[in-house]
């Protein structure tokens, strides 16, 4: 099984 | 703001392709363009979309704004306007509302509307530039096809790309399926050409609901490119006249 990952994650909050 | 596009399908296509995905967005207007950046409410899709100034004919923004606009507020407004009216957009400065013309081509037809603004208070990220390890160019039509076949089986895929080529893989309660693609040159029409460029193998899964919302945009280009890191957001890109763009972003799933 595999969970979704949230795409700030990986993207900076500006 | 004033900006005139020759043809209304343009954006009547990139509203109609994104509208499911996010609902109150900021148009934010410069002299460089119209830009929209908004992630959907579950925050693991983004839509990233840049219509340049070079898209209109004549386009003027002498002061930086941010059109709040509600999508479907938007759409029952473009449903008003044929593909091939004119559209301009016109704003004023610290504006309440943003005007809308349609005017036919060939006939005397004018049609005029305003939609009310909203104060979106937006999260605006800032998206790293990355050197993607696999770029798959491929026709959009073949990707839409790719994912609404898979999804019939899967909520997730697994996308992986090698030297030899690029392979689609499901697995769901009544079975599992692929589709694989190589790298593939037809001559008698470009279009259709498969084009891999690899610095990496990568693999990565995916929610296969997103994509086959994402390919809703299918129908504003010919040809769609995906780029994928290992464990980084895939990169969906819809080029449109210009150097425009309908961007997708989404988050992978990764396992335990």
């Amino acid at each position: 099984t595999s969970h979704q990952v949230k795409l700030l994650a990986f993207f900076n909050d500006r | 703001l004033e900006a005139r596009l020759e043809q209304a399908a343009m954006l009547k296509r990139v509203v109609d392709a994104i509208k499911d995905l996010v609902q109150d967005c900021n148009f934010d207007c410069n002299d460089s363009g119209i830009a929209l950046q908004a992630m959907d409410n579950s925050h693991v899709a983004l839509v990233s979309m840049m219509l340049k100034s070079e898209s209109f004919s004549p386009f003027r923004c002498d002061r930086n704004i941010a059109l709040g606009i509600n999508l479907t507020s938007l759409t029952k407004v473009l449903r008003a306007a044929q593909g091939d009216d004119i559209l301009t957009l016109k704003a004023e400065d610290a504006p309440d509302v943003v005007n809308l013309t349609f005017e036919s081509p060939e006939s005397d037809r004018l049609s005029e509307y305003d939609i009310k603004l909203m104060d979106i208070d937006q999260e605006h990220l800032g998206i790293p530039d990355t050197e993607y390890a696999a770029t798959i160019t491929l026709p959009s039509s073949e990707f839409s096809r790719i994912t609404r076949d898979l999804s019939a089986l899967s909520e997730s895929v697994a996308i992986e790309c090698t030297k030899e080529g690029v392979k689609f893989t499901c697995t769901g309660d009544i079975g599992n399926g692929s589709v694989s693609l190589r790298q593939h040159t037809n001559v008698e029409n470009d279009a259709k050409s498969v084009d891999i460029s690899l610095t990496e193998p990568v693999a990565l899964t995916f929610s296969l609901k997103y994509l086959v919302n994402f390919c809703k945009a299918a129908g504003l280009s010919d040809r769609v490119r995906l780029c994928l890191s290992n464990e980084v957001p895939l990169l969906v890109e819809y080029g449109l006249s210009n150097n425009s763009y309908l961007r997708f972003y989404l988050a992978p799933k990764i396992g335990d």
